[in-house]
């Protein structure tokens, strides 16, 4: 049987065409890139970027996916760099975030359990 | 949404699995299925299986790996599964986007679903998303490869609307045999057979296709793309009329100024091909039929063989059985006087240890590099030749080279599911 996830079933009608929302801004971009693994997502980020600000970061992530999209690498999102990510593609990430230097806070004990798996 | 995620990074390139995990399927053929509640609306029912078929035996073509759909098992003994849904989709925790944009997801060893709100077409159409291209890019992550933005391969993240021939390219065929390893195996013989065309200028080109068998299908190899032609293996049955249908023993071409001959050996009996109507004749000029017995068209040859092959120099056919091996003149129609001999005699090993030393699995010259070599198993011999000689005259006449892995010169000569083998 077909699933459903209403309780009404209301699902199941045929919807009219559902669009994904164009990505057409900076929170839509933000969320592009940390989804597919080019920037890590604001709020996790646990300690200051390697590329500086936020706003450095983005920009770093922003030129990294414009080199792999054969895109001039202005770190803006431009209508190309949107356009590229409106593209129909997989929903697996491409790609990790540069690593983060992440340590304990001073005077804390580091322990087997403290470890993140 | 943190689950989810967890899933997602195990994809990640260079990236270990999560807590050590497998980073590849270690059965050697997986079950698939897809789900009776996530059939697209797009699609007829049976369009959707043939094309996942398709996708999985594209896989298993260049890969030790074979898929088998199986419809009866337990959901849950099943390897992969596949569906189709709109936004919350079954009980997937990654919900679609609608139109656009995100089109599938897959886990690696794991299931694969798709976008149904996305045009999926069938291959043979040129608008919308080929489902069948879909299909192998998102089994390549359940298999275990990540994302690349390498030109022309099948893991780029972003679609690219289908060429006219859609098909694994050289590196992601490496990528994955990094993974899984190179397709490896015996061979019941392999040889080049000779075929002889008109230009557009009327002038006779002789050209070439050398040719794989095991048990009973085959592959055309085409040399100079160092791959097996797209869609092998074909069913003997199939692609060759009139001879035994699985498990030849041996085939000879005996190609002279006046006589151009081919036979196929099985048991005690030879068949002669002929090319010009790609069938087995039914008899020979004086009316006998085909097939013959070995014994009486080529007398003093035993039965059955491991292998033969024509040396076109001496116009010799050397017949193969156990440890021996018999020189034929297919002049006089007659066994040299000093055979049978012991095959490291004729054919002894540069390195006296290195040798197949019995039961050759195939004897075959190759006229892409103008030599014999002899196949056992997974590896092959290769024969001096005279260019060999002029550049070293120290190895001695048809002296064997140390032995080299056939999956390191002939590349991709992969079995798939019987299952598939008619499509």
């Amino acid at each position: 049987e077909t699933l459903f996830h209403s309780r009404d079933r209301s699902d199941l009608e045929p919807s009219p065409l559902r669009r994904a929302k164009p990505i057409a801004d900076l929170p839509a971009a933000q969320r592009f890139l940390s989804k597919y693994g080019w920037a890590e997502a604001p709020h996790e980020s646990r300690a200051p970027s390697p590329e500086g600000s936020p706003r450095a970061a983005l920009a770093e992530a922003v030129r990294r996916f414009q080199k792999v999209n054969a895109l001039p690498t202005s770190g803006e999102l431009d209508a190309a760099t949107l356009a590229a990510m409106n593209r129909p593609r997989c929903g697996l990430p491409d790609t990790r975030p540069p690593l983060q230097a992440v340590g304990p806070a001073p005077g804390t004990p580091t322990t087997p359990a403290a470890r993140r798996p | 949404r943190a689950r989810a995620k967890r899933f997602l990074q195990a994809l990640l390139p260079e990236d270990p699995p999560p807590a050590g995990g497998p980073r590849a399927f270690s059965k050697k053929t997986l079950t698939w299925r897809l789900l009776g509640e996530g059939v697209s609306s797009q699609l007829a029912l049976d369009e959707q299986r043939y094309i996942f078929r398709l996708a999985f035996r594209m896989w298993s073509e260049v890969m030790p790996l074979d898929f088998q759909e199986d419809l009866t098992a337990p959901g849950a003994t099943v390897d992969i599964k596949l569906g189709f849904g709109r936004g919350r989709h079954l009980g997937c925790p990654w919900v679609f986007d609608g139109s656009g944009q995100e089109f599938a997801h897959a886990w690696r060893l794991g299931d694969i679903h798709f976008d149904d709100d996305e045009h999926f077409t069938p291959p043979t159409s040129d608008s919308g998303l080929s489902l069948l291209k879909v299909a192998v890019h998102e089994i390549g992550h359940v298999l275990g490869l990540p994302h690349t933005y390498r030109t022309g391969s099948i893991m780029q993240p972003n679609y690219t609307p289908q060429e006219p021939v859609f098909e694994l390219d050289w590196s992601d065929r490496k990528a994955i045999q990094k993974l899984y390893g190179s397709c490896e195996g015996s061979f019941d013989t392999v040889f080049d057979w000779i075929r002889k065309e008109r230009n557009q200028y009327g002038e006779v080109m002789v050209r070439f296709s050398t040719y794989f068998f095991r048990n009973s299908w085959y592959w055309l190899y085409e040399n100079r793309n160092n791959r097996t032609r797209y869609g092998d293996p074909i069913q003997i049955l199939v692609g060759w009329h009139g001879i035994p249908t699985q498990n030849i023993d041996a085939f000879v071409h005996i190609w002279t100024w006046r006589r151009d001959e081919r036979y196929f050996f099985k048991g005690n009996q030879y068949w002669r091909y002929d090319s010009d109507n790609d069938q087995a004749h039914t008899e020979d000029e004086q009316g006998k039929s085909y097939p013959k017995l070995i014994s009486e068209g080529f007398p003093g040859v035993p039965s059955p063989l491991d292998t033969a092959f024509y040396d076109r120099r001496k116009q010799f056919i050397y017949f193969f059985q156990e440890s021996f091996v018999f020189a034929f003149d297919v002049n006089r129609n007659q066994v040299l006087d000093s055979y049978p001999r012991k095959i490291t005699q004729v054919f002894p090993g540069i390195e006296p240890q290195n040798h197949p030393f019995r039961n050759i699995d195939s004897a075959y010259f190759s006229y892409t590099h103008n030599s014999v070599f002899f196949f056992k198993g997974k590896a092959y011999w290769k024969v001096v030749n005279d260019k060999d000689r002029q550049q070293h005259p120290w190895l001695p006449s048809n002296g064997l080279f140390p032995k080299q892995s056939i999956s390191e010169k002939w590349f991709d000569v992969c079995d798939v599911h019987a299952s598939t083998l008619n499509m």
